[in-house]
Formats: C-alpha cells, sequence, structure tokens
C-alpha cells in the first residue's frame, strides 16, 4: 500500500493529496500555512502543518517514511529545493517536485528529484495540441507516424457489422472505441462511448469511430 | 485557417499561446504587462499590451474578430469574468476561460464561457491517477471515465499470445497498440509501436500496452 505525502496545499497540491486520498491511498498532506491544513484535514489520512524546508520536522512527522512525495510548494523554490534535497537525503525513494520553468527544472533534477511536474506548462501544451484539433480525439499523435483520429462513419461501413468490415486487414487500423449519439427525452443530444467496441455493432450514420493506425491508412479510411 | 487570441500570459497563458504559434497557427498575445508582451513577441503572430476587461482595446485590437479566445488571467478574477462577459458580447465564437475554483466555473459558465480550464486542478487529478498505477506510464482521459493508457507488460502476460488472453472478456479493456522495444546494432534502445497488434504477438518485459477502457477496468488490469 503506497504512503504518499504532499508538501504544498496550492491548487495544486490540494487536488493530487485530495484524488490520492479519494482512490484509499495513504496521504500526509503538509503545508505550513494553518488554514490550508484546517481546509483539507477531513480528506486526507493526516494532515500536517510544518515548515517542510526543516529536515527535524521531516523526521518527528515521518515524511522521510513514506514511500513518494510530491513537493507542490510553488512561489517559493528555494523552500522547494531545499525540500526536495532532504527528502532524498533522507531517503525517500520518489521525489517528484515542481519546476517552474526549465532552469528550475535542471537543478531539481540535479539535486535528485525522480521526476519533474510542471502543471500550468504541461497543461497549456495539451490544451494548445487539444485546440488545433477541434476535439481531443480528434488527434493524438502516439509514436512513429501513428495516431489516434476521431472520424465520422464512411459511407461504405454504413449498415454494416465491425466484424464484418475486417479492418485490421482491409484498411490496417484498430477501431479503438465508437460513440453512439442519441437523443433522449428532453430532446437533448446524447453520447455513449463504447472504448471495447462489440464485433456485433452494426455502424449509423451518427456514429463516430475513434482509430488508431499509421496516418496514411487512416486517409485512406477517411476519404 | 483558425485565428487565436490568448489573453493573460502567465505560465500557463504563454504556453498555450507559443504552442499554438509552433504549430502554425495565427495567434495574438494580449497582456497589460509590458515584460509579458515583451517576452513572448517573436514567438506570436502579434503581442499586445492592454487591459483586456476594456471594451474599446478589445474592438481596437481586433480581438473581437478571432475564432477563439483563451482568457488565461490567473489571480484577478475580475478581470477574468469581464473580459469573458465582453468577448462574449462582442460575439467571439469560443471563449474558453480559466477557472479557480467550482465557483468560479460556474459563475463562467454563466456568463457564456464556452469551456472551462484549470491547469492546476486538471494535473493535479492526472499526475495523482498516474502515481496510483505504478505501472502506467502515460494517461489521457478520454470522455465518460474512460482513458488511454500505457501501461507495462502485466507479469501474467508474459510469454503469452495477446489472443490467447481474451482481454475483451476478460478485463474489458481493448490493446490499441503495442509497443515493442529492443536494441540496435550500436546498443541504442529501439522502439516498434504495432498500432494494429498482431493476435498471436507474445508478449515479452519491454512491451508496453497502450489500452483503452474504463479507468476501473484499467487499474485492475495495471495492479
Ligand atoms: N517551506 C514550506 N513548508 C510548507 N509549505 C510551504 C512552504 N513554502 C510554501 N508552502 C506552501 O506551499 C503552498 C503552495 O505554494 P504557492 O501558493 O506559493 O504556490 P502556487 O503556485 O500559488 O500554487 P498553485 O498554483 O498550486 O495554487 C502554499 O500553500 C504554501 O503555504
Ligand atoms: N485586465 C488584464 N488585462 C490583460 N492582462 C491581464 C489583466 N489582468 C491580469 N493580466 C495578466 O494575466 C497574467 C496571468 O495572471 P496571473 O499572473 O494573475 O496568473 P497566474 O495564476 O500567476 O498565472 P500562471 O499560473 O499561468 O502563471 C499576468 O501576466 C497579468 O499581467
Amino acid at each position: 500500500m503506497t504512503k504518499f505525502a504532499v508538501i504544498g496545499l496550492g491548487m495544486f497540491g490540494y487536488r493530487v493529496a485530495v484524488t490520492l486520498a479519494e482512490r484509499n491511498a495513504e496521504v500526509i498532506a503538509v503545508d505550513k500555512d494553518p488554514r490550508k491544513v484546517e481546509a483539507i484535514k477531513d480528506r486526507v489520512t493526516l494532515a500536517v502543518r510544518m515548515d517542510s524546508s526543516i529536515e527535524e520536522n521531516l523526521i518527528a512527522q515521518g515524511i522521510n517514511r513514506v514511500d513518494s512525495v510530491l513537493v507542490c510548494i510553488g512561489e517559493n523554490f528555494e523552500a522547494n529545493l531545499l525540500t526536495t534535497v532532504l527528502l532524498k537525503k533522507l531517503g525517500v525513494k520518489q521525489v517528484i517536485a515542481r519546476a517552474a520553468n526549465d532552469i528550475q527544472s535542471q537543478i531539481l533534477k540535479l539535486v535528485g528529484a525522480d521526476r519533474i511536474v510542471s502543471p500550468e506548462d504541461d497543461m497549456g501544451k495539451r490544451i494548445a495540441q487539444n485546440l488545433l484539433m477541434s476535439s481531443i480525439l480528434d488527434y493524438i499523435p502516439l509514436t512513429n507516424g501513428h495516431s489516434l483520429v476521431q472520424i465520422k462513419t464512411p459511407s461504405s461501413f454504413l449498415h454494416k457489422k465491425l466484424r464484418d468490415l475486417h479492418l485490421r486487414d482491409q484498411f490496417k487500423v484498430n477501431v479503438v472505441a465508437i460513440k453512439e449519439h442519441g437523443v433522449d427525452q428532453d430532446g437533448k443530444t446524447t453520447e455513449k462511448i463504447h472504448s471495447v467496441p462489440d464485433p456485433n455493432h452494426i455502424f449509423v450514420e451518427s456514429d463516430v469511430l475513434v482509430v488508431v493506425g499509421s496516418n496514411s491508412d487512416i486517409e485512406k479510411l477517411a476519404r
């Protein structure tokens, strides 16, 4: 049972701690601000008010004995860095540290951070890529010229069963998911995603296929 | 050709604007802080110093004529809200607004924001889910509690054929792709992605599976 500690309960740290705890992980949440500690104490295993950049505090609260620590302190880079250095010194197996830019990221890795996260930076990239394709399922590049792409049902598929189309042989693509669309009693459009498509599914015009394959094979299919 | 405007060039807005521009989208980057404008001006189509919460400014700089605007202002919620209201009033088709919590999210939607993003919150959830499945290498949320996830080969799969594992029936997940790893003549690691997995593929330890399914089914598989 993995024991986690989350240090720094800004928006990011708070959400990490609470999500882990909701999935029944053991979570110690740490912050020097008593209001942050108070706000989270009913949602984690243990909430501790302390300055994480002091070695004795880390030892006294047993932070050195957890498996994985996330240092989510944002603005105070020195506190973040010192906390990271101390945690590795105390033998914590996995230390994940937050960085605000490349230089911070390099420094943190140099002092032993096992992994770096940069929430605003990572999300900025994802949102941008997302927007360039009208939905996240429209296009996710995998590697080596393959992608995950969303396409409307090709007319040649209409009224046919998935299994009878032999897509793997014919087009060399893999249908990852089928989104079915309908209308509920209030007239609102509904969407049902089947990410383990039924081989007996019969295609209709309102279906959307989520396919994976090489870019050229997908283009042949989508024509 | 979609025209974007990004208002508020903190870490998040900066990254969104630069990523869009790197993919050849047309991007107007806006901030009231001249240093932010200066720092980004060579990396976007146009960088404008202005207060976005003033209607005349939005019109004068043609922000009302772009297709999609991201309001990435963080701390100043009133400026964020007012900017969002004005953009919808001026007829901008898609306004994506940043929210720091649920209440802000509800308010922004009420005044017409087409979509809400919460970088620290969204990344907090992703990182937490990522950490809970230690064999999970990446995690992309799809819709309705489904995700696309990369996992190391579960030990129970080793030396077995894909077809003999009956994954659809057993685990209700869909193996979208298999990444095979090897070493070339110069000793460098190679990766080959098979996005239309061969049913006769025999799993080895260095394989990585790309799977799609509901989050709970994927967790069972990744344990
Ligand atoms: N030495 C320290 N020990 C413990 N907690 C600390 C220390 N220094 C800062 N913190 C806490 O870290 C938390 C997050 O840091 P901060 O608010 O600077 O980041 P932020 O960038 O605003 O966070 P977010 O973007 O996640 O909202 C704060 O609640 C702060 O009290
Ligand atoms: N009325 C406004 N018009 C234009 N820009 C604004 C306005 N108000 C704030 N900004 C800009 O928005 C940017 C981002 O806001 P802020 O720094 O408050 O958010 P942040 O939460 O620190 O951002 P991030 O987490 O993305 O680094 C700042 O560069 C600020 O100058």
